[in-house]
């Protein structure tokens, strides 16, 4: 572990707990893509399905436990207890657009063609394009609530942060990934647009509006 | 099965 992963793995944990702080205090899950939030349930099922057979630590076991839940609850929230506050008009993105080349690439591109190596690397590619429902939707409607956007900037930031994990095992623990770092550096780039207005707009105080 | 292969990030 080092200083790098274990920030970014904050920001994860950040992301997530903003993201039900705004459902619950709100009582709304408006402007979010209950999509995105699929595809991130489906990013963590596929990925943590080693949670029970190889244990890592009891820090990597816990944090897998609350992802896998609380990315379940929030799926649930949108699409049963505030299902009225969802904007299902504004979340039209296809999610097979998505989930079939993910998982032709990962069928195709892997480090082991076995079961569980395949789905954690479709789980890797498909984390790196599951934002993109919520970054269209954000598109479409022009506009995001500031908390939405701190829950954004906190998502691209944890695999930025990764990136610099990446580097720093590189070089020091002679570990390196090219799958996980290659689909992470797409993933980062994926929010570059969205970390320029963040920081031009956000920081200034002003509400996440998209040029006209 | 090449056991470099256990993923220990999350």
């Amino acid at each position: 572990m080092n200083a790098f992963r274990l920030v970014g793995d904050l920001c994860h944990l950040a992301a997530i707990v903003l993201l039900l702080l705004k459902i619950w205090k709100s009582r709304s899950v408006a402007g979010l893509s209950g999509k995105s939030q699929i595809l991130f349930g489906l990013v963590f099922v596929t990925r943590y399905l080693d949670l029970v057979t190889n244990f890592v630590s009891p820090y990597n076991t816990i944090m897998k436990v609350f992802f896998l839940s609380s990315s379940i609850a929030t799926v649930y929230l949108i699409y049963t207890k505030f299902k009225a506050t969802y904007d299902g008009n504004h979340d039209t993105f296809r999610m097979e657009f998505l989930l079939i080349p993910c998982a032709l690439l990962a069928i195709v591109v892997n480090h082991e063609f076995s079961p569980m190596e395949i789905l954690w690397t479709f789980s890797i590619y498909l984390e790196a394009v599951a934002i993109l429902p919520q970054l269209f939707m954000i598109s479409k409607t022009g506009e995001a609530e500031t908390i939405t956007s701190h829950y954004l900037f906190a998502l691209g930031s944890y695999r930025g942060l990764y990136i610099m994990n990446w580097l720093y095992r590189y070089y020091y623990e002679n570990n390196f990934d090219v799958i996980a770092v290659v689909a992470g550096i797409v993933q980062t780039v994926l929010y570059c647009d969205f970390f320029y207005l963040y920081i031009t707009k956000v920081l200034q105080g002003k509400k996440l509006q998209l040029p006209a | 099965h090449n056991h470099n292969l256990v993923h220990d990030e999350l």
